[in-house]
């Protein structure tokens, strides 16, 4: 029963989707080699097909999105309590004829925002908040234009994504996500929550990240957030998941940022179920070993 | 690991290791530009050796939490010397989970979780809960982060250094409080994560039907209506490496397999790559 008087029942499933990467450009019948927008096939293998070929090196065609998500509504819309979605919403930039431009990045993320709300939202409500699943984004690598470089807010970049996000993202943290771009949701009001981490302020491949060990640094600011954050839902007896799109690896953080990170993720062990994350495209998992986090750390300061 | 290295402080020996990914890692970057997967064998046979292996190196004979308990608890009467032993072991460790992809890099994927929701199926109400108060939390938090950040941005040169190695470094976290017991990723409990889903579309499958369909008649929206679906892949407590369930100590004892068994290594590869049968 929720505090609006409506009732909602558990499901004691989510779903977990990322890097759908749709490409506007991709035209079935063209050459793979071409990235899929182009060009004479020179066989069967190098052949756009119409939902795309495995291991090609072509974008998802709009089908392939478009039929993935039609899929996912039409059997497991019901089953699932959220959806954590952790980003990379925009074809790669892998074509020099069709070099990609913000508003391009802007345009297909929102309108992908868009779809994800269509699905999940509550169909019989005026409230475009109103969701029957509740739907989690976060920001990947390829979202941000130039490529992989994203800095704090208030940006042109962080105030497009409050506003394609916007029903999304709790009311009360609208402010604070202009400048950090990280927020979480209670799924479970009270009880359960999954937070959306801006993984790119911790990413080797961004130019503005260089340490976690400067106040100046995205990443320091993140963490210092995270913390309060992670101590607050504790305060709470509530238990949270982690989400974001670079996964916390050594080859993927900056400095000390990834050992920064693994403590806290271990030290809130009574709160924290685990970490979901996309960007690698490989199904896996890493057990991550904070005694050895806290001898790096230890060592370094 | 820049300004570790820049102080010619040396990686912990878990984390040296992790230079087997570097080559791979490279590879992973350079595929930034596209989604043609290179190295991903090298990649993923880095992950065995960089943790799987050492984990492997460093366990007895099992990292679950019940099956040490009931062994401790045969040779030993008193329960709680039992539980910080084994808990010493396994919560150092949290888990990474990353996930497949939609787009095909290899077969397009998604994976549906399954949660413990007992106790709260039928009577959990929020209506009787106090305020949230979270507006008032971020007003509070937005405060404290600038005066966190003022704190010493006024110093400089000497006099900033000094400050900092006398000050707490509060992106470190305070350890946690021995009082407090394990989470959901340690013990069975509300919200622990029992099992999971993984969907695939089988590319070649989808095509093939599709073709047939449109050779029969079909339109291409109906051969494509017919012929598109996800199907399942496999599910966590599949044979050969069935998971009971998703506890931090299940992934540690699923490494410690992965690490000395060949036939389940091969079978987590092909599940890693989405049942494409990629190689390098």
């Amino acid at each position: 029963r929720l505090a609006d008087g409506k009732t909602k029942s558990l499901k004691g499933r989510f779903l977990h989707i990322t890097d759908i990467h749709p490409d506007p450009f991709y035209k079935s019948g063209t050459s793979a080699e071409e990235v899929c927008h182009r060009g004479k096939p020179k066989d069967a293998s190098d052949t756009a097909t119409r939902f795309g070929v495995a291991m090609n090196g072509c974008d998802s065609s709009m089908d392939l999105m478009n039929y993935t998500l039609d899929w996912v509504e039409k059997n497991l819309r019901d089953k699932i309590d959220f959806v954590v979605w952790t980003g990379d919403n925009i074809r790669h930039d892998n074509d020099r004829r069709f070099p990609r431009t913000e508003s391009q990045i802007f345009d297909l993320n929102a309108k992908v925002a868009s779809k994800f709300e269509d699905m999940f939202r509550n169909k019989d409500s005026i409230n475009p908040r109103d969701f029957d699943v509740t739907v989690i984004p976060s920001l990947g690598n390829n979202d941000v234009f130039p490529h992989n470089l994203f800095s704090l807010g208030p940006t042109l970049q962080t105030r497009e994504l409050n506003s394609m996000w916007s029903n999304f993202i709790p009311q009360e943290q609208q402010r604070s996500f202009d400048r950090g771009t990280s927020y979480f949701v209670e799924v479970i009001p009270g009880k359960l929550a999954v937070l959306s981490i801006e993984t790119l302020y911790l990413y080797k491949a961004n130019p503005l990240v260089d340490t976690c060990d400067s106040k100046k640094e995205p990443g320091y600011q993140l963490l210092l957030w995270l913390g309060y954050v992670l101590e607050e839902l504790r305060s709470r007896n509530m238990k949270v998941w982690l989400s974001g799109h670079v996964p916390p690896l050594p080859k993927n953080y900056d400095g000390n940022c990834f050992h920064k990170f693994t403590l806290w993720t271990n030290e809130y062990r009574d709160i924290i179920i685990g970490g979901l994350y996309g960007h690698m495209n490989i199904d896996h998992f890493i057990p991550l070993d904070a005694k050895k986090s806290w001898k790096a750390v230890e060592k370094s300061s | 690991g820049k300004s570790i290295r820049a102080n010619g402080e040396e990686f912990d020996d878990e984390y040296e290791s992790d230079d087997v990914l570097d080559g791979a890692v490279e590879a992973s970057d350079a595929r930034t530009m596209g989604a043609k997967p290179v190295n991903k064998v090298a990649y993923i046979d880095g992950v065995r050796e960089a943790y799987y292996e050492k984990i492997a190196s460093k366990a007895g004979s099992s990292f679950s939490i019940e099956r040490k308990k009931k062994n401790h608890n045969k040779k030993h009467k008193n329960r709680d010397k039992s539980k910080k032993q084994y808990k010493g072991k396994v919560d150092r460790y949290s888990i990474v989970n990353v996930a497949g992809s939609v787009i095909p890099t290899f077969n397009p994927s998604f994976r549906v979780w399954e949660y413990n929701i007992s106790g709260l199926e039928s009577d959990y109400s929020v209506s009787g809960m106090p305020a949230q108060g979270w507006q008032k939390f971020f007003d509070n938090l937005e405060v404290q982060i600038l005066r966190d950040l003022e704190d010493e941005s006024s110093l400089s040169g000497l006099a900033n250094t000094l400050s900092r190695n006398r000050k707490v470094d509060k992106t470190i976290p305070p350890r946690m409080p021995a009082d407090l017991p394990l989470g959901p990723a340690y013990v069975p409990q509300l919200f622990t994560p029992t099992r999971f889903v993984q969907y695939y579309a089988d590319l070649e499958a989808i095509e093939r039907k599709y073709q047939k369909e449109v050779k029969k008649g079909a339109s291409e929206e109906d051969a494509a209506a017919k012929a598109f679906a996800y199907k399942v892949e496999y599910t966590s407590d599949d044979a050969p490496y069935p998971m009971k369930s998703l506890l931090t100590g299940d992934y540690l004892d699923l490494a410690v397999q992965l690490a000395n068994n060949e036939t389940f290594w091969s079978k987590f590869k092909e599940r890693a790559f989405l049942s494409t049968g990629y190689d390098d």
